[in-house]
């Protein structure tokens, strides 16, 4: 494995979103790793909707009741990659654009679709298999627990304490081996998190946090997704 | 005690602490600079109260934060009139996660070389 590794310098990452008011975050984090999965399999980068995912993904799990995907009141990228799967893909940004809102009906269309999922697969919770997947397959989509985002400015985050439990979802697009540390004195390894909040919250809409202990829970929800290619009809 | 001007423009001591330090105790200034950086308005002067309350006790969470956090900067950002409540549910929507059918782990790929 490299010692560093960012996929926005492969330009395989579109341009820092921002969901709004809306708890949509786990559509971008889908959108975002099936972009970096389609850049990989066609070499274009196409910014995807996540407003159709809002809109129309109601996938739900079968052995729990009324956990489903919905709208601005959550989901999860797993299912959103379900939905992608059975619905035959997702359409480009700019043909259905982002809203903000969930109060709209299913607007997909079909003949639109630019890019299909042709599987996914989840991530052991293990750094060296998560950062192998990442150089391997692009972008992956991730929980993590955002408390000390809202406070976040910039540098790399490395709390003492930080629950495991992940309430958000964003998208790993790197890593780096050496984020000076000054306080503990020494260079920390971290990675580079791709955020839905627009770019004028933390370092131009990323947030690095560093790597070894499954921090915020960082490791523990790793989703990775594979695109075939899909032309319009 | 005297103090000469020789004294306190004496080179070998030097000033550390910006002035603009004290600033960082100024609620009302801070809250006031993120109004016009955010473009934060109020409809009310009661909403704006409130705003300002929420604003102060996330000024002391940023405070804590920077404690717990050392190696990242923490401070005043666009969600700093927003209680932990409210951010949570405007900004964060990450379900639990449970394996869907058609789910399946990923193959462990080497990792050396």
């Amino acid at each position: 494995l490299p010692t560093d590794f960012d996929w926005r310098d492969k330009g395989a990452v579109t341009n820092v979103k921002d969901q709004g008011s809306c708890g949509s975050c786990w559509s971008f984090s889908a959108t975002g790793a099936l972009e970096g999965a389609h850049f990989l399999s066609t070499g274009k980068l196409v910014s995807l909707s996540e407003q159709q995912l809002v809109d129309c993904d109601h996938e739900c799990d079968p052995e729990e009741y009324g956990a489903c995907d919905s709208g601005c009141n959550g989901g999860l990228m797993t299912s959103a990659f379900e939905y992608t799967l059975k619905a035959g893909g997702l359409e480009r940004e700019e043909d259905y654009p982002y809203t903000g809102t969930d109060r709209g009906s299913c607007k997909f269309d079909r003949s639109k679709i630019a890019a299909s999922v042709s599987n996914f697969s989840v991530i052991s919770i293990d750094e060296d298999q998560i950062a192998a997947n990442l150089v391997n397959h692009g972008p992956l989509a991730v929980g993590i627990n955002a408390m000390f985002m809202q406070t976040y400015i910039g540098g790399v985050s490395c709390p003492y304490i930080c629950s495991k439990r992940q309430d958000h979802g964003v998208l790993l697009v790197g890593y780096g081996a050496a984020g000076y540390a000054p306080i503990r004195f020494k260079e920390k390894p971290f990675w580079i998190i791709k955020n839905s909040w627009g770019e004028n919250w933390g370092e131009n809409g990323y947030y690095k946090i560093c790597r070894g202990r499954n921090i915020c829970g960082v490791d523990a929800m790793v989703s990775s997704v594979a695109a075939i290619h899909a032309t319009s009809q | 005690a005297t103090v000469s001007p020789d004294e306190v423009e004496d080179p070998l001591i030097r000033q550390v602490v910006p002035d603009a330090e004290d600033h960082l105790l100024n609620a009302e200034h801070h809250f006031t600079t993120f109004k016009a950086s955010f473009g934060k308005n109020y409809a009310t002067q009661e909403e704006h109260d409130y705003r300002f309350k929420v604003f102060k006790a996330n000024l002391r969470r940023a405070r804590k934060h920077q404690m717990m956090d050392p190696t990242a900067v923490h401070g005043v950002t666009k969600f700093s009139d927003l209680t932990p409540r409210e951010f949570r549910r405007q900004y964060l929507g990450l379900k639990r996660l449970r394996l869907p059918a058609d789910a399946h782990e990923a193959p462990i790929l080497p990792t050396n070389d």
